[in-house]
């Protein structure tokens, strides 16, 4: 029924995931040596991680074990919402002597979100 | 400090207030000391010791811009093309950090090279930091077509790049102690950006820590016609033809290098529908 799939909707939706977090250079007043990129989307891991944990949320044994026990000891806590795969951005910046620097930095997007 | 006040927008730096304001009213000193750690873990992050604080006078050259957008996948390879750019494949795989300097304008004719035209450039690489491991180097030289006669053998020229070995002041005027780096025969009827690799001299300054007298700049004319003599190769700011675009068309070393911390800069293209 319509009813019954709106409540799966919410329920997915709660679920670990993955979502939006713009990184503005000009908001934090980095743009004056910052050439580019302007900004960029970073995001972010949020959700739950409940019992039983799904296929694509990439857990590992230990997530597994960690949720299993949750349920029937709610002292321990579930597994958590991370990144799982993170990559990486190029940035065109002016350094502290004025030279222009091209660089590479790892880990700064999330592209993936998983219960660990 | 005020110096580091910058990194919340004033809007961000009330709400941080009132929230410590509600946690229990912690002192306002803290909320600029929460910032100044907060600035200083991200600069950190980015291998900087401090905040940059860039002149007016600092110049992005156009190539380092151009590799961005071809590395970031901004733009289309045959876009760049355009402007006659190659992305530099094998440099750029063993790099994570590209840098790019601009000569100190320490411009020296050197004497007693009357018949071409010669010039010794220093290029400051101390803000090379001890961690990053320079792999190559490449110095480009932009030439611009001049407008000859119908005589094209005439418009040959050579291009050599030096090591400088020795200081000038030790030497006899007129004879520096150099050694080859690159070499290149060019004719003076195409507008371009040349490459030389300069990697031995480079490598020799930052891994070897070896003195750095700078690189001699040499063009010679195949033939002895002083018609287009200091017209091509655009390694001076006094040309005749005027030195407007100076800032940007000038010569320019690029090095690339590792500091050990994550991947090479791998190319990211955009996905043709």
């Amino acid at each position: 029924s319509p009813k019954h799939h709106s409540q799966r909707a919410r329920k997915k939706n709660k679920n670990c995931r993955r979502h939006s977090l713009y990184v503005d250079f000009s908001d934090v007043g980095w743009n004056d040596w910052i050439v580019a990129p302007p900004g960029y989307q970073a995001f972010y891991c949020h959700g739950d991680c409940p019992f039983p944990l799904a296929d694509h949320l990439n857990s590992t044994n230990h997530a597994i074990v960690q949720t299993l026990v949750n349920s029937v000891n709610s002292s321990i806590p579930k597994a958590c919402c991370v990144p799982t795969e993170l990559s990486a951005i190029s940035m065109l910046y002016l350094d502290e002597y004025d030279k222009v620097v091209l660089k590479n930095y790892q880990e700064m997007v999330v592209e993936g979100c998983g219960c660990r | 400090g005020a110096s580091h006040a910058s990194l919340i927008p004033e809007t961000g730096k009330k709400k941080v207030a009132e929230i410590q304001g509600h946690a229990g009213g912690r002192r306002s000193g803290q909320s600029h000391e929460l910032l100044r750690d907060f600035e200083a873990t991200l600069l950190q992050m980015f291998g900087l010791r401090r905040r940059p604080q860039p002149s007016k006078s600092a110049v992005i050259p156009d190539y380092m811009r151009d590799l961005y957008r071809l590395q970031s996948g901004e733009e289309e390879e045959e876009q760049i093309h355009s402007t006659g750019l190659e992305y530099p494949e094998r440099p750029a795989s063993r790099a994570n950090t590209v840098r790019s300097f601009h000569h100190e304008e320490h411009l020296e004719n050197i004497p007693g090279t009357s018949e071409n035209s010669a010039f010794r450039f220093l290029f400051n690489l101390s803000s090379i930091p001890e961690n990053e491991v320079i792999s190559s180097a490449e110095l480009r030289l932009f030439r611009e077509q001049v407008d000859q006669g119908p005589d094209w053998e005439r418009g040959f020229h050579r291009i050599n790049i030096y090591e400088v070995m020795k200081p000038p002041a030790e030497v006899v005027p007129g004879h520096l102690i150099t050694r080859l780096l690159d070499t290149r025969l060019v004719h003076h009827n195409v507008t371009r950006w040349e490459t030389f690799d300069v990697s031995p001299a480079v490598l020799r300054w930052t891994r070897e820590k070896q003195p750095n007298y700078g690189l001699a700049i040499e063009v010679t004319h195949l033939h002895q016609t002083r018609t287009h003599q200091g017209q091509h190769v655009r390694i001076s700011r006094s040309l005749p033809q005027g030195s407007g675009n100076w800032a940007q068309l000038r010569p320019l070393l690029v090095t690339f290098g590792h500091d050990g911390r994550g991947h090479a800069l791998t190319r990211r293209r955009r996905a043709k529908r």
